[in-house]
C-alpha cells in the first residue's frame, strides 16, 4: 500500500506541476516511455510465437506425408475465420497497393527481391527489369522467346500453365467428382457451371446397361443445355471417348500467364463472381469447395478428340484473371452483396457452333493481382 | 491461383473394362512441377 500511496503522491505532484512533458525522472513519463518498446517486443514475440508453430505444424505434415499418410479434409478455425474476412476488398487492396509505380532505380531490387522470396526466374523475364513500372507489371511479364518449348506431339496434351500438379485423373466411376483433398469431392458441373456443355455420360458407351456418370435419376448431371441447340450439334459424338481432369496450382512466384492446353475452340466463357479465399496447399485441406466458391473463369469449347474446359481459379492475392481473347472482361469487381448461388455471367463466343479458335501453346490469358 | 482442365480423350476401354494401348494416359504424377508446353498426358492412334 506504501509504494501505491507512493504512486498517487506521485502523480499528483506531476499533475498540480501542469503535466509538463519534461523528463526529470517521475514515474508516469518512465511508464510511457516503455509503452511503445513494450509494445513492440510484444507483437514480435507474438509473430514469433505464430511463426514457430506454424513451422511446427508443417514439420508434422511433412512427417505426415513421408509416413505415407494422406492428409484429409478437417475444417479448422482459421479456415472458418477466412469466411467473415472481406477477401475480395483485401485483394483490391492489394491490387491498388502493387500498381503503385516504383522507381526506376528501386525495380531491380523490389524484382530481385521478389524473386529471392518466391523462387521466381528473373533470367526469363522478356523485358529487362527497370521496364516494369509496378510489381503488378512485372508479375504478368512474359517470358522471353523459346522459354517454353511446346510438345509438338499431335497425340499429347499440354500443361497451360507453370505449376504443380494436385490431382489429375479420369472421371469414371466418380460421378463427375473431382477430390479436392482426401475426404472432400467437388462436382464438376459445379465448378464448369450446372449449364456445361459438358457430355457427362462416357461417348461410345451404352447408357442403359451400364452406370453412366452421374445418376440417371439426378437429372441436373446429364442435361446439356447450350444456349442454342445448334450448339449441341457441335460436339460430334465419337465413339470411345474417357473424361480426364487435371488440378495444377500456381505458385505466387510462378510464371501467371496463361495457354493453350491443345488446338480447340472457345465456345462459350462463363464468369463465376465468387470468393476469394486463399488457394494453398493448406487452404485446400481446410476450406470446403475451395474452386467451387472462388472467383473463377470457365472457358468451355471442344477440340479433335471431344469437349474441352479451362477454369481458371483466382484467389486472394490473384483476384484478377484477364482472358486476350475478350480483354474487355474484369473480374474481382467490387459488389454490394455477393450470394453464393449468384448465377455465373455467360457469353457465347461468336460465330456460334465456331466460337474462338485456339491454338495449343497460344497465351489465353492472364492471372494477376488483386 | 489454380487450373483445372477437363477434357475428353481417347479411352480404348473394352466392355470388360480392361484398358488398352490406345488409351490416354498421364505422364505426370501428383505433385509434380509441370511448365507451359509441357506434355500432361498421351495417347496412341491405333
Amino acid at each position: 500500500s506504501s509504494s501505491i500511496n507512493n504512486i498517487r503522491s506521485n502523480r499528483r505532484t506531476f499533475s498540480s506541476l501542469g503535466g509538463g512533458s519534461g523528463g526529470g525522472g517521475t514515474g508516469d513519463s518512465n511508464g510511457n516511455a516503455f509503452l511503445l518498446p513494450g509494445a513492440t517486443v510484444a507483437t514480435i514475440l507474438m509473430l514469433g510465437a505464430l511463426h514457430g508453430r506454424r513451422l511446427y505444424e508443417d514439420k508434422k505434415i511433412e512427417e505426415k506425408r513421408e509416413r505415407g499418410i494422406e492428409l484429409e479434409f478437417h475444417q479448422d478455425v482459421k479456415a472458418s475465420f477466412l469466411g467473415i474476412l472481406p477477401l475480395r476488398s483485401i485483394s483490391r487492396a492489394w491490387g491498388s497497393l502493387t500498381s503503385v509505380e516504383i522507381p526506376v532505380w528501386m525495380r531491380p531490387f523490389v524484382y530481385k527481391a521478389w524473386s529471392r522470396a518466391f523462387h521466381s526466374n528473373l533470367e526469363e523475364a522478356k523485358l529487362p527489369l527497370e521496364e516494369y513500372a509496378s510489381l503488378r507489371d512485372f508479375f504478368v511479364r512474359s517470358l522471353k522467346e523459346g522459354c517454353r518449348p511446346i510438345d509438338p506431339d499431335p497425340r499429347c496434351l499440354v500443361s497451360p500453365v507453370d505449376g504443380t500438379v494436385l490431382r489429375f485423373g479420369e472421371l469414371k466411376e466418380s460421378r463427375g467428382m473431382i477430390e479436392q483433398v482426401k475426404g472432400h469431392s467437388y462436382s464438376v458441373p459445379a465448378l464448369l457451371g450446372t449449364n456445361s456443355l459438358l457430355p457427362m455420360v462416357p461417348e461410345g458407351k451404352d447408357e442403359s446397361g451400364e452406370e453412366a456418370v452421374g445418376d440417371k435419376g439426378d437429372k441436373s448431371w446429364l442435361r446439356v443445355s447450350l444456349a442454342s441447340p445448334k450448339l449441341r450439334g457441335s460436339i460430334s459424338a465419337s465413339p470411345m471417348k474417357g473424361l480426364y481432369y487435371c488440378v495444377i496450382y500456381l505458385r505466387p512466384g510462378d510464371y501467371h500467364r496463361i495457354h493453350s492446353p491443345a488446338d480447340w475452340n472457345a465456345l462459350v466463357r462463363r464468369h463465376f463472381a465468387g470468393r476469394l479465399f486463399p488457394v494453398n496447399e493448406r487452404a485446400t485441406r481446410t476450406i470446403k469447395n475451395l474452386y467451387v466458391e472462388n472467383e473463377r473463369v470457365v472457358l468451355e469449347g471442344i477440340w479433335k478428340q471431344g469437349f474441352m474446359a479451362l477454369a481458371a481459379v483466382g484467389a486472394t492475392n490473384i483476384g484478377s484473371i484477364q482472358l486476350f481473347i475478350e480483354p474487355e472482361l474484369r473480374t474481382n469487381k467490387p459488389k454490394k452483396k455477393l450470394f453464393p448461388t449468384e448465377p455465373p455471367e455467360e457469353r457465347v463466343y461468336d460465330p456460334q457452333g465456331q466460337g474462338v479458335k485456339l491454338e495449343k501453346g497460344k497465351e489465353v490469358g492472364v492471372f494477376n493481382m488483386g | 491461383s489454380t487450373v483445372v482442365l477437363v477434357f475428353q480423350a481417347p479411352t480404348g476401354n473394352s466392355p470388360d473394362g480392361s484398358s488398352s494401348s490406345s488409351d490416354y494416359r498421364f505422364c505426370v504424377k501428383q505433385g509434380d512441377r509441370v511448365r507451359v508446353g509441357q506434355a500432361l498426358g498421351r495417347w496412341k492412334e491405333e
